[in-house]
């Protein structure tokens, strides 16, 4: 089993972790955070919809290679994807932080909070940073979504301390999305067996590696759900910004998960 | 089930 976890996660990994360790002082350079913060919040709203449906796509891709995930009924599969797939995401995200800076890799480079400052109000005209903060002009229209990006760089960040090896970030992804305490699963015992299973393998591992003092320092699991309200309410309050916007603006596999 | 249509159809796909 956990050689499955572990297969099934650098198989469906976008970048492969000493890659993301070799590039992790490639930071965008001051004229490209320009650039992201100069598009409009519609326009950065967009495609970070983009990038993090293509990273739920891989997490889907995941779950169906974990042992016993297929042999679930469609409904409970989606029960579980539904619930969990952005929490993957997140957890996975410490694969792609460097801790050293608070930069996230994204589209290529890595990029700290700023680079995701469009997302909370309209760009700026290109000004420096310094120069537009703190003025009447550069009020916030969505100012929780700042909360939602420091919080996850945050967790991240917590996480990052906790140095997990690949199988260990592959296990908590795993025991995240095999959650037997969702609501509205069917066959809520069949996941708990597979959870079970889970919880077993990953406390040899530990055992195995001498890390069992892992589980007393991961983070709460109130912290994802947090985090993934969070995202709903900002989303929620882009959409009442934007009551025009074309539903097509944001993939249809968001639209369906969120 | 047509909610759900995008994730059924990449669950019902094989591995991509």
């Amino acid at each position: 089993l956990t050689q499955n976890v572990l297969k099934s996660y650098l198989e469906t990994c976008a970048q492969r972790t000493e890659e993301l360790q070799r590039r992790r002082w490639e930071t965008f350079s001051s004229q490209e955070v320009c650039a992201y913060q100069r598009q409009s919040m519609a326009e950065m709203w967009q495609r970070c919809a983009g990038r993090l449906t293509e990273a739920i796509q891989q997490v889907v891709e995941f779950a169906k290679r974990l042992q016993g995930f297929m042999d679930l009924c469609q409904h409970d599969q989606i029960v579980l994807l539904k619930a969990g797939a952005l929490e993957v995401v997140l957890v996975g995200m410490c694969r792609a932080f460097n801790a050293d800076n608070r930069t996230v890799f994204f589209e290529g480079k890595y990029g700290g909070t700023e680079l995701f400052r469009a997302l909370g109000r309209a760009g700026d005209s290109g000004r420096g940073r310094g120069q537009a903060e703190g003025t009447a002009s550069d009020e916030e229209l969505l100012p929780g979504c700042h909360d939602l990006i420091s919080s996850i760089f945050d967790f991240a960040q917590s996480l990052c301390a906790l140095h997990c090896s690949d199988s260990e970030v592959a296990f908590l992804c795993a025991l995240v999305l095999l959650n037997a305490s969702r609501p509205w699963l069917q066959e809520q015992a069949k996941v708990a067996v597979l959870q079970g299973h889970l919880e077993v393998a990953f406390r040899l591992l530990l055992r195995r590696t001498q890390r069992e003092e892992l589980l007393a320092r991961l983070p709460p699991a109130g912290r994802l759900r947090a985090l993934c309200s969070q995202h709903l309410e900002q989303l929620q309050a882009f959409h009442r910004l934007h009551p025009g916007l074309l539903p097509a603006a944001f993939p249809p596999l968001y639209r369906e998960l969120f | 089930q047509e909610k759900h249509r995008i994730l059924h159809k990449l669950l019902q796909n094989g591995n991509s």
